[in-house]
């Protein structure tokens, strides 16, 4: 056996089991009976005691049917492969158990060819306890499905010392255990008979994807598919079956895209591309979810933070991942990473290097947030227009190689942002389906006309306001002069480029003379020194050496 | 078409990273696996399962790989060292 280090800390617990879903084939009465069994099965040999509350209540443990991609961080994937799930104790989600409502459950303990719901359930319950996965074949907490006789169960010595490492034997140890000595029951208040249980034929509208986010463990959701039932699948005709078919990366209109390790992440519905050099990786698109198991479908904007985690945003919540695992505890509401951000839905997100802060983009506003302090500066949000004409809403922001630019996309087009001049380049949008993707004949957005034809002859002058000094590299929020005003942001962005066009004239001039006079300088002084060579005589003691040795010989 | 389970699309790669046998991480890599990274995720597959850990993919290995099991994965996630950006 294995424990995973988590133990509930008291000896009674309580659950409950959600209707929803029930196997049609068992029924609401012997699908409690069997789930009921299961923890027995566990109270039989440790000194815990289970309660039944009613459904909707705060219990310790949550028990559900669900499909696909249900609101936790696991998928199914339809009948055959993964049966079901539960959390390690804890508080929240601690101990709560789905069961794959796809599977052909059975409680018929002479046929082997379903999967008995009570065995599965035991074995879930006892993760719910805390033990992990066991290396010994024989036992329950095995990893695949075994079947044996469910009317004679009894738990393997290796499930049973797992169990008793962590809580002990029972209590009165002394008297004959059966199933059912240590569960109460409280009768649900709700009307829960195997009619309403009952799911429905097939509905084609479950299958569309839910544009509002649940929360983790509310009403068990089908509608996003995994990307086992879509290839799978019952029915070729539905909806999201038509989705399911890889989409072309040349149609643009992306979710996010990012730049992840130094490579760029494009993301659209349920799939993403890995782009390099101007050329999509072979075999992309791949379901998000191969990868970045537990995320979901249709997400908002991506980035990788400064200690290299990569950041999930969707609605208002975000996931935390390390490389392709996420982190314990994960999706938590937006609000929860870091105080000042916006709470409802974040746009784009991204880790600027030249100052090492991160800039979150939402609507027409852009907020500047420290990790280390966990939270946005003072004097945030700004208008999203001192990047330049970026659009609202952007959906994606990254770094080129060199950081030298910052480049934010939406729809098919990009725009460029000169980070050390802090303005934007002109001559932008531009195709990023042409510039990134490497579709060949994908069109070119028309550049943004300036409005003011005087900005368009003079850049950045702005009558009756003299230039400020600036603080190249610091980002465009540092630009904003004492007094001014968020009211009139392109004003404020035109007084940047005034200072910044003269002090590079400047710079100019003084890089081009400078070398020309330095070589200027060495010419000079090779001449002087061949013409004194070329006129001094011999030193007078080599002369009169010579004369000597003359004589001499 | 890494993760399905049915007969075509099989593979048992994706099968070893999604229960936790092979790093996750492994598909940031563009280049395919070492055989010896494979024989040994194999082998602790083969262990866990009751089957003698030869580490190679014969009949019996991706016949065990196909059960229906716990969607939990067998081994957690290395907790190693990740690079950083810089």
């Amino acid at each position: 056996f294995a424990l995973t280090g988590q133990r509930w800390d008291k000896e009674q617990l309580s659950f409950s089991i959600l209707d929803q879903r029930i196997p049609p084939s068992l029924g609401l009465n012997r699908t409690s009976n069997a789930i009921r069994r299961a923890f027995g099965v566990w109270s039989s040999v440790t000194p815990l005691s289970f309660q039944e509350r009613p459904a909707g209540g705060a219990v310790d443990i949550l028990l559900l049917f669900a499909s696909g991609f249900h609101g936790d961080m696991s998928l199914f994937d339809g009948e055959g492969g993964s049966l079901a799930h539960a959390f390690y104790p804890g508080p929240g989600t601690g101990g709560d158990t789905h069961f794959d409502a796809d599977e052909p459950w059975t409680l018929d303990a002479q046929n082997q060819e379903g999967i008995d719901l009570f065995l599965v359930a035991v074995h879930e319950l006892g993760h719910a306890l805390g033990l992990e996965h066991s290396e010994n074949p024989a036992a329950i907490m095995a990893p695949f499905y075994q079947w044996s006789n469910a009317q004679n169960f009894s738990l393997h010595g290796d499930d049973i010392a797992g169990v008793q490492r962590m809580y002990g034997p029972p209590v009165a140890s002394d008297a004959p255990p059966t199933h059912h000595d240590d569960i109460t029951t409280t009768p649900p208040s709700t009307s829960s008979s195997p009619t309403h249980s009952t799911p429905g034929p097939p509905d084609p509208t479950q299958t569309e994807p839910d544009p509002t986010p649940t929360p983790p463990l509310a009403t068990p959701t089908s509608h996003l598919t995994s990307p086992i039932t879509a290839r799978t699948g019952p029915d070729p005709v539905t909806p999201a079956v038509r989705r399911d078919a890889p989409p072309s990366i040349c149609d643009g209109d992306f979710d996010t895209l990012t730049l992840l390790r130094g490579e760029m992440f494009v993301f659209k519905g349920r799939w993403f591309w890995r782009v390099r050099r101007n050329r999509v990786l072979e075999n992309y698109p791949m379901p998000i979810s191969v990868f970045w198991n537990g995320l979901p479908d249709d997400i908002d904007a991506a980035y990788e933070r400064h200690d290299g985690k990569f950041v999930f945003f969707k609605g208002d919540r975000f996931w935390l991942f390390r490389e392709a695992d996420v982190l314990p505890g994960y999706p938590q509401p937006l609000h929860q990473y870091g105080r000042g951000i916006p709470a409802h839905r974040i746009d784009a997100a991204i880790w600027w290097e030249p100052n090492e802060f991160t800039y979150f983009f939402s609507g027409d506003r852009y907020w500047r947030y420290n990790e280390e302090t966990r939270s946005t500066d003072r004097d945030f949000p700004k208008p999203i227009s001192r990047w330049g004409k970026i659009p609202a809403s952007p959906r994606g922001a990254f770094l080129s190689e060199d950081g030298a630019s910052t480049y934010f996309y939406k729809g098919s087009s990009y725009w460029r942002f000169d980070n050390r001049r802090t303005e934007a380049d002109r001559g932008y949008p531009r195709s990023i389906l042409k510039d990134f993707m490497g579709c060949v004949g994908a069109p070119e957005p028309d550049p943004d006309p300036d409005p003011d034809p005087e900005t368009e002859r003079n850049p950045g002058t702005e009558p009756g306001r003299p230039p400020q000094p600036t603080e190249p590299g610091r980002g465009p929020d540092r630009e904003l002069r004492p007094g001014s005003t968020e009211d009139d942001p392109d004003q404020e962005v035109n007084m940047v480029v005034t200072v910044v066009d003269s002090e590079s004239k400047v710079m100019t001039l003084v890089m081009v003379t400078a070398p020309l006079l330095l070589i200027l300088c060495i010419l000079v002084l090779v001449y002087a020194i061949l013409r004194t060579l070329q006129n001094k005589e011999p030193p007078r003691a080599l002369v009169h050496c010579k004369r000597s040795l003359q004589d001499w010989v | 078409s890494a993760e399905t389970p049915d007969e075509e699309n099989f593979n048992p790669e994706e099968w070893l990273r999604r229960f936790g046998y092979l790093s996750r991480s492994g598909l940031q890599m563009s280049g395919p696996l070492s055989v010896q990274i494979l024989s040994r995720a194999v082998s602790d597959m083969q262990r866990v399962y009751g089957l003698d850990p030869t580490g190679r993919l014969d009949g019996a290995t991706l016949a065990a790989m196909r059960r229906p099991r716990c969607a939990l994965p067998d081994r957690t996630p290395e907790a190693g060292e990740v690079r950083t950006r810089r």
